[in-house]
């Protein structure tokens, strides 16, 4: 494993362990949006199918482990922990998971390698990967208040698909010189919608000012 | 190849 890829799926998981710390410190989860979250079910569960069926390594196991728990983790919380569910920004979060899982899951039935159960739905996970944020994006734009764990784990959260496509742009010297267009593409769709709150981000970081999103 | 890829990758 390159340098790139781990540092990637160290931020993937930083981010994750951020939301959870700020949910579980804070009893609060003002500024997430459950439709992100629930759409990063959707996309490790299609994704992580072949769990079970093909093994590559412990490292690798864990990980699609953690995804898939952590994610369901914080879906419970959002939905029903008590006091959690009642900080959720239900009336501001009005993204429907319906016109990004449709299109997503048609897309994946027009361009795929194969036309397989497995293949189709790793398609689509990618696809839908790509988009699920948007909900998020838009949430924060509607926010007067984003906190510093919110903007952090966001940011993170677009860090990690990035270090992705620095780790595909070595694989493809170092290791074979295959062009792979779906998930190469996908990353980089998927890094290209967090431009914007990068540069807010890194702009109200470097002026030690409060993070807000132009709407 | 192609598989070795998809099924090391997160």
């Amino acid at each position: 494993m390159n340098a790139f890829r781990l540092a990637g799926d160290m931020t993937h998981l930083l981010s994750i362990i951020l939301l959870l710390l700020k949910i579980r410190a804070t009893k609060s989860c003002a500024g997430i949006s459950l439709k992100t979250q629930e759409l990063y079910v959707i996309v490790f569960m299609s994704r992580y199918l072949d769990l079970f069926r093909t093994y590559y390594s412990l490292y690798n196991s864990l990980m699609k482990i953690i995804f898939l728990g952590t994610s369901m983790c914080i879906v419970w919380y959002m939905r029903s922990h008590k006091v959690v569910r009642q900080t959720y920004n239900n009336d501001e979060d009005t993204f429907r998971h319906f016109f990004l899982v449709l299109p997503c899951f048609v897309l994946a039935l027009l361009v795929h390698r194969n036309f397989t159960f497995i293949e189709i739905l790793w398609t689509f996970s990618l696809y839908l990967e790509s988009v699920a944020i948007l909900p998020q994006l838009v949430l924060l734009q509607k926010s007067s208040n984003i906190d510093n764990l919110t903007g952090t784990y966001v940011f993170l959260l677009g860090a990690y698909r990035g270090l992705y496509l620095f780790n595909w742009v070595y694989r493809f010297f170092t290791e074979n010189h295959r062009v792979r267009w779906i998930p190469w593409l996908s990353g980089l769709i998927q890094t290209a919608i967090y431009t914007d709150f990068f540069y807010y981000y890194i702009r109200s970081w470097k002026n030690r000012e409060k993070l807000k999103l132009p709407a | 190849s192609h598989d070795k890829f998809k099924k090391d990758e997160l």
